[in-house]
């Protein structure tokens, strides 16, 4: 009768070794503050929200640092991965802070986006496709332990083509995949899906983040909306 | 990699992310 307990507490101290870990490292957000002498317009809402993402990125780049095995990738590796999931991880953070509210993306808490604010941003379609992710999570109690595991998952499994030790990718997909299942079976016992219900996600988080681009891209190439440096960076990084 | 001096550098920075 020893061995079933030894096994639970094996499942849950490894569990929660990655999965603290990730909720300690996870950044605090950060707020928009949309420029209150300027007047609102479509150009205004963009700006802010360029400026928002650059900074956002800033918190996330380091908060990459702090997933399990991510450090000990080689720095060309560990830009790789950025440089392919940088939007997912973004999005996936609105998505998150979205989960409580009716038809509105929280970009931040100070800048809450409705319909007609989306609208009027020229995000109306883009909008209503990371709308779908949020439905999607919400319909299934998405909990902040598996919030930032799907994150740190999203990053390792960004599919870049650059990457020169894909075996070190493999063992940290490896590593994120199993603290994800070991949370399931400790947490869901009655759903044993629920792991892969959440891996099933990723597609449309991934399709979401490519129109996500194109459509930053298409805002950079018009040129009227001031980007900071490491936005385009990224931005360039996917063209 | 020169393309990508930013992400480059805040990633080889270990303490506080550079003043940008």
């Amino acid at each position: 009768s020893g061995l079933p307990q030894k096994k639970t507490f094996f499942v849950d101290a490894v569990e929660n070794k990655v999965v603290s870990l990730l909720l300690v490292a996870e950044p605090e957000s950060i707020f928009a503050m949309p420029d209150p002498t300027v007047p609102e317009s479509d150009i205004k809402a963009l700006t802010t929200l360029c400026d928002l993402a650059d900074r956002e990125l800033v918190v996330n780049i380091g908060w990459a640092k702090h997933i399990p095995g991510f450090p000990t990738l080689s720095l060309a590796d560990q830009m790789s991965l950025l440089q392919s999931g940088w939007m997912e991880i973004l999005i996936l953070r609105v998505v998150f802070r979205s989960l409580t509210m009716e038809d509105k993306l929280v970009y931040a808490e100070d800048y809450i986006m409705d319909e007609e604010q989306s609208k009027l941003a020229g995000l109306f379609d883009l909008n209503n496709a990371i709308l779908q992710l949020v439905k999607k999570y919400k319909s299934m109690g998405l909990e902040k332990e598996e919030f930032v595991l799907l994150k740190a998952i999203a990053l390792a499994n960004s599919d870049s083509m650059q990457i020169e030790d894909s075996e070190a990718v493999q063992r940290l997909q490896d590593v994120l995949h199993g603290a994800l299942q070991d949370y399931e079976a400790a947490h869901h016992p009655e759903d044993c899906r629920r792991a892969g219900k959440l891996i099933m996600t990723l597609p449309l988080l991934r399709q979401t983040a490519a129109r996500a681009v194109q459509h930053f891209c298409s805002i950079k190439q018009d040129g009227r909306v001031p980007m900071h440096k490491l936005f385009l960076e990224l931005l360039e990084a996917k063209v | 990699k020169e393309k990508h001096k930013i992400l480059h550098q805040l990633l080889q920075n270990s303490t506080s992310p550079v003043d940008l």
